[in-house]
């Protein structure tokens, strides 16, 4: 009835709104994901379920601030040794911040050879990050996509592991 | 005429005529000329606020941040209404005891040197 | 997983951040 009750909105809506149908469907399908150990990186996400390619998997949840805001707050982090930032850059104007407050795609690590993607969405006005697979993703294959952090001196390793690794995260 | 930059401010600032309106997060607007020598002043009435608001007030030099206030980096000055706290990089200092608030004409004046 | 991020607070949507009258302040006397 599900699949019914998104025929039915989705005719009446128009397409333009099967984003924002599938991105609140994402809520009721939280079972395609957990949270575990991850051998890229402390914790991770892994697939529950087997999904196919450009599957909307979750959003990318957080505070929404201002880039001179969310400057700040990257200074003040690091000078409290809080570890790699979980901020998420949505545009020139504003940042995405799930240090303290969002949902655990913050866990989500990065890969130089990625299954999914992040495309940032505006749904009813308001732009959102989501994840999306890139390839099929097999049951129990951890969740990772590409951080595209700026290129910055003081370098984080990568410990991707991929091939095609480019052995830092900026 | 001086008159408020249609350009050289922060896009969700509105500004009809000579007033600017702002809300949520501090946010910069410039006037439309500048000033490279001598001492110079300008007045502006603080025309209403809502409670608990507050602005700042200055001199800026066009490297400064729009999506800040006036006094946040080295490039510019700032006065605020909280306290008339003076602002320059960030640093706040005792200066005007009181501050101001709406009704008040508030007027900045600058003084650079001639020669230099 | 939130034993893993101290006082973490989730969210089920983006939370607007209210920004404070100090928030680009260093120091303020």
């Amino acid at each position: 009835d599900m699949r019914m009750l998104q025929r039915r909105l989705l005719t009446s809506l128009g397409d333009t709104n099967n984003d924002f149908f599938k991105i609140n469907m994402l809520k009721a399908r939280k079972k395609m994901i957990k949270f575990a150990r991850s051998r890229i990186h402390g914790y991770g996400l892994y697939a529950m379920e087997t999904i196919a390619q450009d599957e909307m998997i979750i959003e990318y949840i957080g505070q929404k601030i201002r880039s001179l805001v969310a400057d700040e707050r990257e200074k003040a982090y690091e000078r409290r040794g809080i570890g790699s930032s979980y901020l998420f850059r949505i545009d020139e104007h504003s940042v995405i911040d799930a240090t303290k407050r969002g949902n655990f795609a913050r866990f989500i690590n990065h890969s130089c050879q990625p299954n999914c993607y992040a495309k940032v969405l505006t749904i009813e006005g308001e732009k959102r990050i989501v994840i999306y697979s890139r390839s099929i993703i097999n049951k129990g294959e951890e969740i990772t996509y590409d951080y595209k952090f700026p290129i910055e001196d003081d370098k984080i390793d990568c410990l991707c592991g991929a091939k095609a690794c480019r052995g830092y995260l900026n | 005429t001086v008159k408020v930059s249609s350009n050289d401010r922060a896009f969700q600032l509105t500004v009809s005529g000579q007033t600017i309106t702002g809300m949520e997060g501090y946010a910069m607007a410039r006037a439309s000329h500048g000033v490279a020598k001598g001492t110079w002043y300008f007045e502006v009435n603080f025309d209403e606020q809502p409670d608990e608001s507050q602005i700042r007030i200055g001199w800026s030099q066009s490297h400064a941040a729009l999506q800040a206030c006036v006094g946040y980096s080295k490039f510019s000055y700032g006065w605020r209404s909280k306290h008339g706290t003076k602002f320059h990089e960030a640093k706040g200092k005792k200066y005007h005891f009181g501050g101001f608030k709406q009704g008040d004409v508030l007027g900045c004046l600058i003084h650079l040197p001639v020669d230099a | 997983w939130s034993a893993f991020a101290p006082e973490f607070q989730e969210l089920e949507e983006n939370e607007k951040y209210v920004e404070k009258e100090g928030e680009f302040d260093m120091e303020d006397e």
